[in-house]
């Protein structure tokens, strides 16, 4: 079904921005 | 990397409305309305970071501002300038070129797309704060077209930040 594979891609797409986000280092120096 | 798709203001603005109400404050936050006097904004900020956030901060904005414009702009004034120092000397980032909200238009008008881009300000605020984890795993429980607008206003974000 296509639109069930859209909405698992657009799942994935989301859960890596996410993901990468919480990995990202932030905060000011120091 | 592709280039971000552009943000539909006032879509922004009803998904970062769902997300303003999962913080639980004290103040109203379930309209347009409600927040365009900014107690329930400045009491976000308070739980994303307490420590700069502080109690004497909050005091400075004015509850029960009524229907008056003049006290509803002083407030978003102090929240505005609140959210861009705590970029600037807690995140380590400054925000450029990033059209900052007409905080006129929201008080007197009640204007979304504006509100909208005050929200993403203190989004920006969330998903960078020490706690972020916290917020970020929330924003992962929303339903996913929230969680898109969401995605979408934060990468419009990090594409004008610089350390």
């Amino acid at each position: 079904d296509p639109n069930m594979k859209g909405a698992a891609a657009n799942e994935g797409v989301l859960a890596n921005f996410f993901n990468s986000l919480l990995s990202k280092k932030t905060g000011a120096p120091g | 990397m592709s280039a971000p798709e552009t943000v539909d203001r006032v879509e922004l603005c009803e998904s970062l409305l769902t997300w303003i109400q999962t913080f639980g404050v004290e103040a109203a936050c379930s309209t347009v309305d409600e927040l365009t006097g900014g107690l329930a904004m400045a009491q976000v900020l308070q739980k994303i970071d307490v420590v700069y956030f502080t109690d004497a901060w909050i005091s400075r904005i004015k509850a029960d501002v009524g229907d008056n414009w003049r006290l509803k702009i002083s407030n978003l004034k102090k929240i505005l300038k609140g959210i861009l120092d705590y970029n600037h000397e807690i995140l380590g980032q400054q925000i450029n070129d990033f059209t900052l909200p007409d905080v006129g238009l929201i008080a007197e008008h009640s204007d979304a797309a504006e509100l909208g881009r005050m929200l993403q300000l203190i989004l920006g605020c969330a998903v960078n704060c020490e706690q972020k984890q916290e917020y970020i795993q929330t924003i992962m429980m929303m339903e996913e077209s929230v969680q898109h607008v969401v995605m979408t206003a934060i990468q419009e974000l990090m594409s004008k930040e610089t350390p």
